[in-house]
């Protein structure tokens, strides 16, 4: 599947 | 990722936060979670051992590959909230 628009998606824990 | 350059960190849960942000995972330019921030007071900043730039490979034993970056969160997470263990598990690699 062609990467999803999240690319520069980050999380904090 | 050679077994060279991996290392595995124990991050005992010191501090009421983890202390790090990651982007990254399945179907993104960064295949692999990787530490972009580590904040100070948190319990990986405490452990000292865990870097940015570092990827994450596996969290208690359970691998990131394939994982998509929403899931990965959701592994890190838990491990971070569960009651069963006092620390988390990373395996780590330094990207050359």
């Amino acid at each position: 599947s062609p990467p999803k628009d999240y690319e520069d998606e980050v999380t904090f824990f | 990722i050679s077994a060279l350059n991996t290392a595995l960190v124990r991050v005992v849960k010191n501090s009421n936060t983890l202390g790090i942000a990651i982007e990254g995972g399945a179907n993104t330019r960064q295949p692999l979670p990787r530490i972009v921030t580590i904040q100070k007071g948190g319990s990986a900043h405490n452990c000292g051992q865990l870097k940015v730039g570092q990827v994450i490979l596996e969290v208690n034993g359970i691998s990131l590959r394939g994982q998509e970056h929403e899931e990965a969160a959701r592994i890190i997470a838990e491990a971070f909230k569960t009651k069963e263990k006092d620390h988390i598990d990373f395996l780590v690699a330094e990207l050359g």
